[in-house]
């Protein structure tokens, strides 16, 4: 994929970014 | 708090409202001025909270018709029915009146029932309400006359020079603005026009080209595209722009197929293997997102999302959120 993408377990938080 | 606490909340916050209104004289455009919003805010809620998998042919009739599938006691579907007729009375029946005893008690019915629809755990109305990602996006649309195209791109303003970041790019035949054009209005988080920009910003919508219009949508990215995405028409951008059709930019293919994504994990609890996720994000990203599925590099970047998510337990998926833009 062209952009960043990953999972951030920071505490509760789970973001998945592009 | 979650996302189904949120919506009680609103709804308690509404009756207050219409309670205070009772204190005095009172017209009918004053009930309305709470039902509207709060009508479409329930509809928005059912299709991306309560059933996050419903189609985008799905409307608040059929939205509420799903709860007959799910264990909620058959008592309360006809009090959400009655909030539907009281909000589509309050919205486009301007002719009829509406007493504010009625809104009331409607409203009080819907409390209970929403507050029943929380305790079914259905969808995602346990997940955490600050986890909501809204975004502030720009949406323009180009007329391409000599190959009878409309151009549409969703945009995240930026500081870029051109102060914008395009984030994706839909193609659609220059007859489907009208019905286009129609639907964005109808949504209560979009505004067309120059006055919802700077002046540098529209300036810059009409250097490129024969500028149609534009518009601001405040909220979920998932939903603005799903507006759109009917109207998208992927052989015209493979016929006009060889290589640069949507389905060869690899952010339009990422944030359609994670937008897929979470509304898939967010319907479902049940542990799916890696190939049934990326088999099901490519399905959806196609009917919902207008993502062709047979690309070499749409089913990639599904099997990549597909072994991301993998790595998440089972009980923290629900949680998840995006696409997270960042241009």
């Amino acid at each position: 994929l062209a952009g960043p993408l990953w999972l951030d377990l920071d505490g509760n938080a789970v973001v998945l970014g592009f | 708090m979650t996302r189904g606490d949120e919506i009680v909340e609103a709804l308690d916050a509404a009756l207050e409202r219409l309670r205070r209104i009772g204190y005095g004289p009172y017209a009918r455009a004053d009930v309305s001025s709470v039902i509207d919003p709060l009508g479409s805010r329930i509809e928005t809620f059912l299709r991306s909270v309560a059933f996050p998998m419903s189609s985008r042919a799905d409307n608040f009739f059929t939205l509420i018709e799903q709860f007959k599938s799910t264990s909620l006691h058959g008592d309360r579907v006809p009090s959400l029915h009655a909030m539907r007729d009281l909000y589509n009375r309050s919205k486009h029946k301007p002719q009829e009146p509406l007493a504010l005893g009625e809104a009331i008690r409607t409203v009080q019915n819907t409390v209970v029932t929403l507050k029943d629809v929380c305790a079914l755990g259905i969808g995602a109305v346990g997940t955490p309400f600050e986890r909501e990602l809204m975004y502030h996006l720009w949406i323009a649309f180009w007329d391409n006359y000599a190959n009878g195209v409309t151009e549409a791109a969703i945009m995240l303003p930026s500081d870029h020079w051109t102060y914008v970041g395009t984030v994706d790019t839909l193609h659609m035949d220059i007859q489907s603005w009208d019905a286009l054009k129609a639907k964005l209005l109808a949504h209560p988080r979009f505004r067309m026009g120059k006055d919802h920009f700077e002046p540098k910003v529209w300036e810059g919508f009409h250097a490129g080209g024969d500028f149609l219009n534009a518009g601001v949508w405040d909220g979920d990215y998932g939903e603005l595209v799903r507006l759109v995405a009917p109207f998208d028409d992927s052989s015209i951008g493979e016929r006009m722009l060889p290589g640069l059709a949507r389905h060869d930019s690899l952010t339009s293919i990422g944030t359609a197929l994670i937008a897929a994504m979470i509304d898939i994990v967010r319907s479902s609890s049940e542990p799916m293997s890696r190939d049934e996720l990326a088999e099901a994000i490519k399905t959806r990203a196609n009917s919902e997102y207008a993502m062709p599925r047979d690309k070499g590099s749409v089913a990639e970047a599904a099997a990549q999302i597909a072994a991301l998510v993998d790595t998440v337990p089972l009980d923290q998926r629900q949680r998840l959120a995006g696409p997270v833009l960042v241009l």
